[in-house]
């Protein structure tokens, strides 16, 4: 969940 | 999304309009590294070739390939369009300085082991960095344009907002991601000196002048 968050930052 | 974001990516967004606008209104690229625009396109580049397999949102994939298109779109003004009012010669900062170490940092610092992650990590550090030779080239001349100082404001303004967001994310969702936290911080910190002149100069309505 992290990482899915992580690439939602641009 | 939480207003910080939003308003960093907006400032980000404002930052290269600012910078077409700053090519085309004075007909040449005078004062802006070629050397930091090629280190962005590099970064979205390596950043967000996501998007060919990962679905996030409209607004991630348009500002995505708006980063991408846009940083193209600047190399190829300054290399091609208005190459002969670019200067090599003052854009002198050796960017393997740069490129070396954000390599290594990347192998050592990432959260998975992985192609795309490993890109991620490296677009990460680069971008902490990437203005480097950009302020380089502001103390060499040791002056600046009025629009290009309101191009690095914004665009120091985008990395500065991100970090309110990082606090604000760690309180509401639990999230924290110490790579692009303590790159951030990085960033932002390279802007504190160019910060001080624009607000004590350029707000005030003086040109941009580095003490000599």
């Amino acid at each position: 969940p992290v990482e899915q968050k992580r690439h939602d930052e641009l | 999304m939480n207003l910080f974001r939003l308003f960093g990516d907006l400032s980000h967004l404002a930052s290269i309009f600012i910078l077409l606008q700053k090519i085309q209104s004075t007909r040449s690229c005078r004062g802006i590294s070629f050397k930091t625009q090629a280190l962005y396109a590099t970064v979205f580049i390596a950043r967000y070739l996501d998007l060919f397999y990962e679905w996030v949102s409209l607004y991630n994939f348009t500002m995505k390939v708006f980063f991408i298109a846009s940083s193209c779109y600047i190399l190829y003004l300054m290399k091609y369009k208005y190459r002969p009012t670019h200067d090599p010669s003052i854009d002198t900062f050796r960017v393997e300085y740069l490129l070396g170490p954000c390599v290594v940092l990347a192998l050592l610092f990432h959260y998975k082991f992985t192609v795309p992650e490993l890109l991620w990590s490296f677009s990460i550090f680069l971008e902490s960095v990437a203005i480097l030779p950009q302020l380089f080239l502001l103390q060499r001349t040791g002056e600046a344009e009025t629009i290009t100082t309101h191009y690095l404001a914004a665009l120091g303004a985008y990395r500065a907002l991100y970090i309110p967001n990082w606090i604000y994310r760690y309180f509401t969702e639990d999230m924290v991601d110490p790579i692009a936290v303590t790159a951030g911080l990085v960033q932002t910190a390279l802007y504190l000196d160019f910060f001080y002149v624009y607000v004590t100069k350029v707000l005030q309505g003086q040109k941009f002048e580095l003490p000599a």
